[in-house]
């Protein structure tokens, strides 16, 4: 465990937490994709399936827990408490499109030919793109609300947090896992543009619009 | 180097 890993992770909490919390305090999900949010609840359970067969630390497992449990809990909102409030009409991306490649290319492209490796190869590629929906849904309203680009600009940071630690543990560990980067990679190349306009908007007090 | 063992990332 180097500092960016920490950080990272705990960017990571503050993500998904932010996302749970702004929904739970306005009763509303308005602008938020809960395809993104489905499919980071599949990268979780696939994910962490290891938690039955593989303990590491009360960190790394308690970690896991709330990470499925905020996700379940995220997706319950969305689709059945404040259902009323979902924005399906701008959710339109469609999930089908990644999860299928996604899958092909975890079965072809992995450490080992065995269901959890292959799951969680699976968890790694379908990370890596969960996050379209949500972007997708922005760039046709052409805005965001400030709290969901609070929460986009924490997950972002954790992919990029992610990607120090890997090439800390490279150095000072030889570790390595290239499927892991070169996902994780993709991942926060997706968030560069999101990063400009969060810098240049939000953070200068204003909300997050598209230029038309 | 790469062991499955070493999965401890989040």
């Amino acid at each position: 465990m180097n500092i960016f890993r920490l950080v990272g992770d705990l960017s990571h909490l503050l993500a998904i937490l932010l996302l749970l919390w702004k929904i739970w305090k306005t009763r509303s999900c308005a602008g938020v994709s809960g395809k993104s949010q489905i499919m980071f609840g599949l990268v979780y359970i696939t994910r962490y399936l290891d938690l039955f067969t593989n303990f590491i630390s009360i960190y790394n497992t308690t970690m896991k827990a709330i990470f499925i449990a905020v996700a379940i809990a995220t997706i319950y909102l969305i689709y059945f408490k404040f259902k009323a409030t979902y924005d399906s009409n701008h959710d339109t991306f469609r999930m089908e499109f990644l999860i299928v490649p996604v899958g092909g290319l975890a079965f072809l492209v992995n450490h080992d030919f065995t269901a959890l490796e292959i799951l969680w190869t699976f968890s790694i590629y379908l990370e890596s793109v969960a996050i379209l929906p949500q972007l997708f849904m922005i760039s046709k309203t052409g805005e965001a609300e400030t709290i969901t680009s609070h929460y986009l600009f924490a997950l972002g940071s954790y992919r990029a947090l992610y990607i120090v630690n890997w090439v800390y543990r490279y150095y000072f560990e030889g570790f390595f896992d290239l499927i892991a980067i070169v996902a994780g990679c993709v991942q926060t190349i997706l968030y560069c543009d999101f990063f400009y306009l969060y810098v240049t908007k939000v953070m200068h007090g204003k909300k997050l619009s598209l230029p038309a | 180097k790469y062991a499955k063992s070493e999965k401890d990332e989040l």
